[in-house]
């Protein structure tokens, strides 16, 4: 067992009590820059672990999520490496160190630990979350169409069976509650990532609306300039825009409702594969991802840095 | 535990709004167990789905029959998983 996080194998895949163990570590090594907080509760009882890095009381807040599909491994796998890289370049690196002096950063690393701990346990191609849902024998919400922002729309399907269902009702999830919950609580977040894979996009709101967020030109010209930051290291090809004209109408989504909360630099990734292995990233290639998105996370949150509003 | 021996899953490039249509068509027959990994949107976006063994022969009937261009993105699933198992396996203590 990797007795510190300098030891910590970064470039597999791991469970989650080994993600739970690394994130324990990286506090205990690191307490004057790293907290663990708990937001709350899976509903299999699981907690919900965020890693705080704060150099500071009060600070505005930017949050990261990861792996709240639960078979997306390759999100949680660069979860685990952005904390480290912050705890790494905190002090070496001028500009994070400036973001850090400013702001505070959320990670939460594995956003879906139900859903995740059953693709490690049961089915490796399992998505949603693992509440039972009644009347039905099919299992599950997708997270990211449980939020209160257009919920329920065409976007998203009532079929409990379906990988896009909905929920009963939005903030059904506990897993989506608690994350609600926690940004209506700090009251002063100024950006907010979440991290998914695969398709290598970039994406901000809307997801249910043609009609463009009143921020769009600033947020297309941001994606550009992380995406180009991106694709400076490994060159891997990535598009950009907002979510409803880049994929597709998807209703209830996180960064949707985390925009209309007034989060202004709310964007959602999609990480490699570049074509081959789908969900199924080797696991050579965590870091390179990990690398690359983490020039994008950077131009974000300087970006954030620089144009307080 | 769910296993995927003999999945495979096929990268399909619909070359029009008809091709799109006919892939959601298939894509609500849940006798087949497809597991659309990218879903059928739009003529530039690759369709990714993940296709049960015992489904395959059905669905590669229905893509050649409608002229789909699609090719094999993963033999084998669980070949894959397999690897990813013993890739972490390795790194344990």
């Amino acid at each position: 067992i990797p007795r510190t996080t300098d030891e910590f194998d970064y470039s597999n895949y791991h469970d989650l009590n080994t993600i739970y163990s690394f994130m324990d570590m990286l506090v205990a090594e690191h307490s004057d820059l790293v907290s663990k907080i708990v937001i709350g509760q899976s509903y299999e009882g699981r907690p919900l672990n965020v890693l705080k890095f704060s150099t500071g009381a009060n600070h505005p807040g930017i949050w990261i999520d990861t792996g709240i599909h639960s078979r997306e491994w390759v999100t949680q796998a660069s979860g685990i490496w952005f904390a480290k890289k912050i705890v790494n370049d905190y002090g070496r690196d001028p500009i994070l160190t400036d973001i850090l002096n400013n702001y505070d950063i959320f990670l939460e690393i594995v956003t879906n630990p139900d859903g995740f701990d059953y693709t490690h346990t049961s089915d490796r191609m399992w998505r949603k979350t693992r509440k039972p849902n009644p009347g039905s024998s099919c299992v599950g919400v997708d997270p990211n169409r449980n939020w209160d922002t257009s919920f329920g729309g065409p976007g998203a399907s009532s079929n409990p069976c379906s990988q896009t269902y909905h929920g009963p009702s939005a903030h059904s999830e506990p897993e989506v509650k608690a994350i609600v919950d926690f940004v209506k609580s700090h009251g002063n977040l100024k950006a907010f990532m979440s991290i998914h894979s695969y398709s290598q996009m970039l994406l901000y709101p809307y997801g249910y609306t043609h009609t463009p967020a009143k921020d769009q030109a600033e947020l297309h010209e941001l994606a550009r300039k992380a995406i180009t930051e991106l694709q400076s290291l490994y060159n891997t090809g990535y598009t950009f825009g907002s979510i409803i004209t880049t994929i597709y109408q998807a209703d209830g989504v996180t960064v949707d409702w985390t925009y209309e909360q007034g989060i202004k630099y709310s964007y959602t990734f999609e990480l490699r594969d570049t074509g081959r292995h789908g969900f199924l990233l080797p696991a050579n290639q965590i870091i390179p991802t990990a690398e690359e998105t983490w020039l994008a996370l950077m131009a974000i949150m300087e970006h954030t840095k620089n144009n307080p509003y | 535990k769910e296993t995927f021996e003999g999945h495979q899953v096929l990268r399909i490039t619909a070359k029009d709004e008809a091709q799109i249509t006919l892939l959601k068509e298939i894509s609500q027959q849940v006798h087949l167990g497809l597991d659309f990994w990218r879903e059928p949107i739009r003529e530039s976006l690759p369709v990714d789905v993940c296709v049960p063994f015992n489904s395959l022969q059905a669905v590669r009937a229905f893509l050649a029959y409608n002229h789909f261009e699609y090719c094999v993105m993963i033999e084998d699933v669980q070949a894959l998983l397999d690897e990813e198992q013993r890739q972490m396996l390795k790194s344990r203590p």
